[in-house]
Formats: structure tokens, C-alpha cells, sequence
């Protein structure tokens, strides 16, 4: 019933689906080519290997759509019974993600879907947006990963944020800070400022 | 706490204990994790010392060792008490690497995701029954030596030989040429006493291309390398120069004919070869490390997007407006545009590396009851999520220390590390261009086939007859 050339609307499960028609579009195109290089007398490995740029990038087509499906689903079906809180900043990642997806591989939806240029204005406002609305939970979404400090190693990371303090207390560990003179000053240095190196 | 740290917890509309719930799977799932994460950082104490970007490539290496043998060793802990099977040991062992802080890699790793799943996967009963208990106990130390040193990707491009003497019963292993040499091999190097070797099977002077074989390449009580085996490590990297990378070269080197892993096919007592009933039955272990990398992955991305939210909250610099204080750089649109999308892919790669989880599973016991149907399907499943979830880590990880400025430079922001451990991801377990174009196979044959199929596709490809 849906066809390639259905109607382009801003909305997640369409992106998806616009993802699902770029990777079947793709997959097509590669075998056309290559049976019409067979069919022009190429083997088939030499009509492979020309069509292998377009090969990988179809391969990678279909990962997006197993990605960006399987995160729309599942979010869905897991957050059936979470608060309505959680809820909705999940949405708003699937949301998020989705429009960073579609307009990173804008040249793919427009060259093989009905998005126009009206719609890609809208999904750049949608994504200007949804930041916005991410922003005021960008440090709880990270401090879900539940990472204590020492899992993540980090000067700038830290839980109660003194970056700064940590910056200095790790420039201090460094070996050259061991002794007030590197014997390189005496060896090296002090004779080529002295003129005798 | 910093202030500006403490204001974005208090703005947070949503509680953040219930989201790590729900990615985690339950409240005991989470229980069980804090758990084994508090035992590894009660850990930190025994090896603590100089960071180890100051320490030379050897002394790096001795370090992860060290740490490696405390890691595992709460592995075996934990398995004593019961609280962990060969069947679990995933999320065991997840745990425990996401909390250690080895920045150099694990020389034991490959025991874990490659040695013991290969010999899960194609070992018979009876191999399993000799081989699993002393690699699960640590009693021997496993590798998995594949690439050669003028082989990659291509598998059945390895030369190493095994050719089955019906006199001796054993299988006589040769390294014939320079490019034959086994490359790679985590932990060969110094580390391990076994390994799997996958070789060219010669029996009645006919070829039958490569099968695996368990190899004993250190005497178990000296380490010392065994007669006929040239073994070492292959010098330094761009990162994770503790994982102890080897080389091994073979000069008729006899292994017992019960040391090829016959789950699958197999070479009888006089030499008569047994076809598997599918060669790429053998995948089985390869889509286990690469669901294995998918996780890897989250949770990189996860430490680097914490790192550089977090720094972003702390961090102010310029005045949006006149007469204000510096801003937050998190506030600023383009940071934002840095680091949402990065936070999003976290949650994506750990969602789908969990629902690639279950399908192998489902897929593992479809093949035990004799159906093959999907195995062309996760592989292929397996290939294209290895590759694209190493390169968007990477790149992801790259644009968080970007949006740290210069303080992501320094090593102990982390994220040099954490990057450099995910690029080199990109590389190991298959080049990800060559996994693209295996997945692109299985698309293609799919596609051509697509008016011919009168039943559903299987799940992950249905869409294209839909879409069509």
C-alpha cells in the first residue's frame, strides 16, 4: 500500500520508513548495475569490485534502518510502563537521533524519497527544538549511565564536577614534576645558551 | 559538587535512578551490576601506581597483566560463589570491564570473547567436556590466532597448513611462508599458553579448506615456547599496547587428531574427511565477539559523553549577552549540537546491541535444533552492526573531546584513550569496510531472490519486501 513515493511527513516512524527506502533503493540499484555489467560482458567479480562503493554504502543503509527501527520500537514498548516523565525525554532522543540521522543522509532521502525542501527546513527546526528541549536534562541522561568516577578515569568527568582541581592534581603526577631541575638543563641546555653546543 | 553541577540535577525532570533501571533491565539486574562494579573498584588499591601514558611499552604491558590476573580473578571469585556460568558470563564480564580502568587493554580478553566461545561453538561434547574446564577455571590461557601476516578479512586466503598423518594420528602444522605467519592473536604474545589456530586442513592429499584446531604453544609449567612453535609479540600500536599482541609460526608441529574442533566436520582416525552439514556453522563465535564489540561500544560512547556533558555544565566561556557572566558552553546551540546526538546514540547502540543479544540467542537455538535458516541473516546482522557501531562510536567519541577544546587533548580527560580504544575497534574482528561488503552479499542474494520468496523474509530484511 506505502510505495517510495508516498507523502514525506516530519515524524520519526516516517524517517524510518524513508531510511527503509533508501536501503531497498540502494540494495536495487547495486544489482541492476551489476547485472548490467554482466550483461555488457564483465564477470561478475570485476562487476562486484565497481559496484563495491555502492555495495558498502547500501550495507551501511540497512544498519541505519536496524538501528533507527529497533531504538523507535523498543523505546516504545519500554517505556509502556515507565513514568510519563521518562517517557517523554526518551521520545524526545528517538525524536533527536532520527532527525540527526536524516539530516547527516539528507542526499539519500532527497534523492530517493518525496522529502522537498520545505520538509528539510522543518526537520531542521524540529531539530533545533528537540536540543532545547534536551538541554535541561542533558547531565541527568549522562548521570543515568550510572559511571562512578573511578570507572571514568577523567580529570573533566567527575561527579561533583571540580574539573579544574583535577586538571592540576593529574599535571602534578607527571615525572617531570619530580624534581625542580631535568639534568637535560645541565647536559644540553645551559651549554647551547652558553654558546658551547 | 560545582554549583552549575549541582542547578542541572536540580532542573532534571525526570528520575535518573528509574532510567538506569530501565536500560539496565530490572532492579536486580542494576543490584547485580553496582555489585560486581564495587568489587572491581575495591580493587583500584592493589595496582595503583604511575598513570600508565608515563610507562614504557614493556612496563605497560607487565601493568596490564597484573591487572588482568585481578580482573579474572574476581571472575573466578564470583563463579565460585556461584554468581556467574559459562551461560551469563557475558554480562559478568561487561560489568567488570566497564568498571576497570585498564586504558591499555587486557591481555586475558581474548581468552574470554574468543578462545572459550570457539570452543563452545565447535568444540564436540567430549572436546568441551577436556577443554572448558581449564580455560573457564584459568588453568590454561587461551588465544585465537586467525589473521596471518598476508592474510586478513579473506579466511580462505590462510596458508597455515595441517596436514593429518593416519600413522601418528596427529596433525603436523606448517608455517610455509613468511606471510603464512599467525598476526595478532591477542594476548599470544607472552600471555597465553594455548590458542585456537585456524589452518588449511590437508587429509589424503586433498585440501579442505580451514578449520580450527586447540594448539598448545607454552609448556604449561616453564611458558617456555614449545619445539617447532616460533612465537612473540609484534611491537607497539597506536593504542591498547597491553593487550599483548603475537605472532606464531609453526615447524611441523604435531597436534593429537583430537584437538581439531569436530563439532562440525571432522577427520576420522584413517584420514576420511566428514563435511560439516554447513561450513558457516562456524560463524557462530565470530557473531559473538562482534555482539560483544557492539556493547564495547555503548559503553565508551557512554564514558565520553558523560565526560564531556558533564565538563560542558562546568565549563563557561564568553558572554552571550553584555553584562552577564560567562556562559555555560553546554547552553550554546553548537555544543549541544556536539553532544545530544552522541547521548541519543549511547541509548541506540545499547538498545540495539541488546535486541542483536537476544536475536543470537534465538538464532543459537534455532541451530541446535537443526535450523539454519537465519544463520546467513545475523551474521550478516552481526557485520554490518560491528562496523557502523565502531565508526560512529569513534566519530561520536572524536566530536565529545572536540567539544571539550584543549582539555580533551590531555590523556587524563580520558578521551584520547577511550577513542584510540574505539578506532582501533574499527580494525579488529574484521575491517569494517570488508564486513559492509559481507553484509552487502547477503542484501544483494536477498534482493534477488525477493519476487521468488512466497513466505516473510526473515525479521531484519522483511522491509524491503514491504517497501518494494
Amino acid at each position: 500500500s506505502k510505495g517510495f513515493s508516498h507523502k514525506w511527513l516530519n515524524t520519526t516512524d516516517n524517517i524510518v520508513y524513508g531510511f527503509e527506502v533508501v536501503s531497498m533503493r540502494k540494495i536495487a540499484s547495486c544489482v541492476q548495475n551489476m547485472q548490467k555489467r554482466v550483461a555488457s560482458g564483465m564477470t561478475f567479480e570485476d562487476a562486484w569490485n565497481m559496484s563495491s562503493i555502492q555495495l558498502v554504502a547500501a550495507a551501511e543503509a540497512h544498519c541505519r534502518v536496524i538501528i533507527l527501527s529497533t531504538f523507535n520500537s523498543e523505546i516504545k514498548e519500554l517505556t509502556k510502563t515507565t513514568s510519563p516523565e521518562l517517557k517523554r525525554v526518551l521520545s524526545q532522543l528517538v525524536d533527536l537521533y532520527s532527525v540527526y540521522w536524516a539530516l547527516e543522509k539528507l542526499s539519500d532521502l532527497l534523492q530517493y524519497t518525496t522529502i522537498n525542501h520545505e520538509d528539510v527546513d522543518g526537520l531542521r527546526s524540529w531539530y533545533e527544538d528537540l536540543l532545547t528541549q534536551l538541554r535541561p536534562n542533558a547531565v541527568g541522561l549522562v548521570d543515568a549511565f550510572d559511571l562512578k568516577d573511578e570507572m571514568l578515569n577523567s580529570t573533566l568527568g567527575s561527579y561533583d564536577g571540580r574539573a579544574y582541581e583535577r586538571l592540576m592534581e593529574a599535571a602534578l603526577k607527571s615525572p617531570l614534576n619530580s624534581e625542580p631541575v631535568n639534568h637535560t638543563f645541565h647536559k644540553y641546555l645551559k651549554p647551547f645558551m652558553r654558546g658551547k653546543l | 559538587i560545582n554549583e552549575d553541577l549541582n542547578r542541572e540535577r536540580e532542573k532534571c525532570s525526570f528520575n535518573v535512578k528509574e532510567l538506569t533501571i530501565l536500560m539496565d533491565g530490572g532492579p536486580e539486574k542494576t543490584k547485580e551490576r553496582k555489585e560486581r562494579e564495587n568489587f572491581m573498584i575495591s580493587k583500584r588499591d592493589t595496582y595503583a601506581g604511575i598513570p600508565e601514558d608515563y610507562l614504557s611499552y614493556k612496563e605497560q604491558y607487565e601493568k596490564a597483566v597484573k591487572k588482568s590476573v585481578i580482573v579474572f580473578g574476581l571472575v573466578r571469585r564470583l563463579q565460585e560463589e556461584g554468581k556467574t556460568t559459562i551461560h551469563n558470563y557475558r554480562d559478568v564480564l561487561g560489568n567488570l570491564l566497564r568498571a576497570s580502568d585498564v586504558s591499555t587493554g587486557f591481555p586475558l580478553a581474548l581468552h574470554y570473547i574468543m578462545f572459550m566461545p570457539a570452543i563452545i561453538n565447535q568444540g564436540t561434547d567430549e572436546q568441551t567436556a577436556r577443554w572448558l574446564p581449564r580455560a573457564w577455571d584459568c588453568n590454561i590461557i587461551g588465544s585465537y590466532a586467525q589473521t596471518e601476516l598476508g592474510h586478513g578479512t579473506f579466511i580462505r586466503g590462510l596458508e597455515t597448513t595441517a596436514t593429518y598423518d593416519p600413522i601418528t594420528k596427529e596433525f603436523v602444522l606448517n608455517s610455509p611462508t613468511l606471510t603464512s605467519y599467525k598476526w595478532w592473536g591477542g594476548g599470544l604474545g607472552q600471555t597465553a599458553n594455548y590458542s585456537i589456530v585456524v589452518a588449511q586442513l590437508y587429509t589424503k592429499g586433498e585440501c579442505l579448506g580451514v578449520h580450527s584446531f586447540i594448539v598448545q604453544v607454552r609448556d604449561e609449567e616453564t611458558h617456555m615456547p614449545l619445539p617447532g612453535i616460533k612465537i612473540g609479540d609484534i611491537g607497539s600500536k597506536l593504542a591498547l599496547n597491553g593487550i599483548n599482541n603475537g605472532f606464531l609460526g609453526f615447524n611441523n608441529y604435531r597436534v593429537p587428531r583430537n584437538q581439531m574442533l569436530m563439532k562440525h566436520a571432522q577427520v576420522l582416525e584413517d584420514g576420511t574427511y566428514v563435511k560439516s552439514r554447513n561450513p558457516k556453522l562456524n560463524y557462530g563465535a565470530m557473531v559473538f565477539v562482534r555482539v560483544v564489540i557492539a556493547f564495547d561500544m555503548a559503553n565508551y560512547l557512554s564514558k565520553a559523553a558523560t565526560i564531556s556533558v558533564r565538563y560542558s555544565a562546568v565549563r563557561r566561556q564568553c558572554q552571550s549577552k553584555a553584562g552577564e557572566q560567562e556562559s555555560q558552553v553546554l547552553d550554546y546551540l553548537t555544543q549541544q549540537h556536539k553532544l545530544l546526538p552522541a547521548v541519543a546514540a549511547c541509548y541506540a547502540l545499547k538498545i540495539t546491541a541488546n535486541k542483536l543479544w537476544d536475536t543470537f540467542n534465538t538464532v543459537n537455538e534455532e541451530l541446535l535444533a537443526g535450523n539454519l535458516q537465519r544463520l546467513p541473516e545475523i551474521h550478516a546482522l552481526a557485520c554490518c552492526l560491528k562496523a557502523i557501531s565502531t565508526y560512529d562510536t569513534a566519530t561520536f567519541i572524536e566530536t565529545c573531546r572536540l567539544a571539550c577544546g584543549g582539555h580533551g587533548y590531555m590523556h587524563s580527560s580520558n578521551l584520547p584513550t577511550t577513542y584510540s580504544s574505539a578506532v582501533a575497534a574499527c580494525t579488529y574482528e574484521g575491517d569494517n569496510t570488508v564486513l559492509l561488503l559481507q553484509t552487502a552479499r547477503f542484501l544483494a542474494k536477498t534482493w534477488q531472490e525477493i519476487d521468488n520468496e512466497t513466505g516473510k523474509l526473515t525479521p531484519t530484511v522483511e522491509y524491503l519486501k514491504t517497501t518494494k
